[in-house]
């Protein structure tokens, strides 16, 4: 039995419309320490890891480990249905062919019901190792956000940058160019807004616009986003939750 | 021009 109460609907919402657009089909495995969640896009460039660990959760109860085959269009027009406030429990049996989303208006004792339909879904899950990093940099994920918006404008295709002291996101296009350049920086006041600078080697790597612009909408679920970078493993990319993370990683281009 | 990798070029399980 699986019961998992969020304190807010909301956060899941978020989590979900963090990685929605880029996969669809997403087998939910839900374990006694919480539940984790992988898929690739359709053009095996990105893969999506996700964890919400049982202290993310108000309550959070799962007897045996189930797997939820979970259509993520589906889950979102449920998602919808509720209000933001409203506490969310994901109540499913240990067989289950169906899951059970329980909003709950504890103010004004409002409770709405939902049931969502599981499928089968055929998909291995990668045992990802620790890659070795060459470059690993920590910035707000809202100005990361808006730098991948603003030169994807440009081109299909940014370039990242890494030196000593310097992170550069440039994009060559038709219509012009575009670059922005950044410098470790560190905020007192607001520490979330400092950008955090390791580097070991120089990293110089290209990825696909379409995958970043899918990958910032991740931006939701963290104020800060954690960016790795080397160029003998995918990119990682990072939104840390209050207990668990939504990872991204993603293939770079290469020269033919 | 840059061609796009795909994960299968780092994860030999894919």
């Amino acid at each position: 039995m699986l019961e998992a109460k969020f304190e807010e609907a909301s956060f899941f919402k978020r989590i979900i419309d963090g990685f929605k657009d880029c996969v669809q089909l997403v087998n939910f495995q839900c374990k006694d320490d919480g539940i984790i969640a992988q898929a690739v896009d359709d053009s095996r460039v990105l893969l999506v890891s996700l964890e919400i660990g049982s202290e993310s959760f108000q309550t959070y109860r799962c007897d045996h480990p189930i797997t939820l085959g979970i259509d993520l269009n589906s889950l979102s027009k449920i998602l919808r249905c509720g209000n933001n406030t409203d506490t969310l429990t994901l109540i499913a049996d240990d067989t289950p062919d169906s899951v059970l989303l329980l909003f709950e208006d504890t103010k004004r004792e409002r409770i709405a019901e939902y049931s969502l339909k599981l499928m089968d879904i055929d998909a291995d899950f990668l045992k990802i190792e620790e890659l070795a990093y060459e470059s690993t940099l920590m910035m707000p994920s809202a100005e990361f956000a808006k730098n991948v918006r603003d030169l994807s404008q440009l081109s299909d295709s940014l370039t990242f940058t890494i030196t000593k002291e310097t992170i550069k996101f440039q994009a060559d296009g038709d219509i012009g160019s575009g670059s922005v350049i950044l410098k470790p920086y560190v905020n007192m006041d607001d520490p979330d807004q400092s950008i955090k600078l390791e580097m070991e080697q120089p990293v110089d790597l290209t990825f696909g616009s379409k995958y970043l612009l899918d990958i910032v909408k991740g931006s939701a679920l963290s104020n800060k986003v954690g960016i790795r970078l080397s160029s003998e493993a995918p990119a990682l990319f990072q939104f840390d939750l209050s207990s668990g993370f939504l990872q991204f990683f993603l293939a770079p281009k290469f020269n033919d | 021009a840059k061609k796009q990798a795909t994960l299968a070029r780092f994860f030999s399980s894919m």
